[in-house]
């Protein structure tokens, strides 16, 4: 473990914590793509199937729990219980077209042609765009709420911290992973937009419009 | 080199 690796375990714990809050605090889950949230969901999932098998430590456990309840947590109040409040004539992404290139790609690069291991790359490639939908939800509203854009803060600075971590990893303990690197990277990008937009806008006190 | 030990990363 490295500051890196836990500030950015940290700022993705806030983000989700910010997500619930302003769902339970505003009885609302206006604005948030319910979409993106059913691919965090399945990203955890397919991610932490290890959960039972290999134990690494307390926290690495507590955390796995942590995440994966939550994303289901979340998506049962968007579909569920806060239901009449969800925007689902702006949160149209076609995450098919998001799960089947990614699901073909994990079948054929991955680190080996295990079950696990293909699920685990599957979870690393979905996760790099999960995000999509919700991006794309924010351009068609064409705004979002402030409490939104510290989710989207967080939850984009958190990988941006994992790229830190694994440049820190490589050079003082040897280890490297192409395929979360890459994924990592391109998850950062799909944020740059909106990380211009929330450091010029947000913290001036205004509102995100997108697209700029 | 190939990252198929244990996942100790979340």
């Amino acid at each position: 473990m490295n500051i890196f690796r836990l500030v950015g375990d940290m700022s993705h714990l806030l983000a989700i914590i910010i997500l619930l809050m302003k769902m339970w605090k505003s009885r609302s889950v206006a604005g948030i793509s319910g979409k993106s949230q059913i691919l965090f969901a399945i990203v955890f999932t397919t991610r932490y199937l290890d959960l039972f098998t290999s134990f690494v430590s307390i926290y690495n456990t507590s955390m796995k729990v942590f995440f994966i309840g939550t994303s289901y947590v979340t998506v049962y109040f968007i579909y569920q219980h806060f239901k009449p409040t969800y925007d689902s004539n702006h949160d149209t992404f076609r995450v098919e077209f998001l799960i089947v290139p990614v699901g073909g790609l994990a079948f054929l690069v991955n680190h080996e042609f295990s079950l696990l291991e293909i699920l685990w790359t599957f979870s690393i490639y979905l996760e790099s765009v999960a995000i999509l939908p919700q991006l794309f939800m924010v351009s068609k509203t064409g705004e979002a709420e402030s409490i939104t854009s510290h989710y989207l803060f967080a939850l984009g600075s958190y990988r941006a911290l994992y790229l830190l971590n694994w440049i820190y990893r490589y050079y003082f303990e040897g280890f490297f992973d192409l395929i979360a690197v890459v994924a990592g990277c391109v998850q950062t990008i799909l944020y740059c937009d909106f990380f211009y937009l929330y450091i010029t806008k947000v913290l001036k006190g205004k509102k995100i419009s997108l697209p700029a | 080199s190939s990252s198929s030990e244990p996942k100790d990363e979340l």
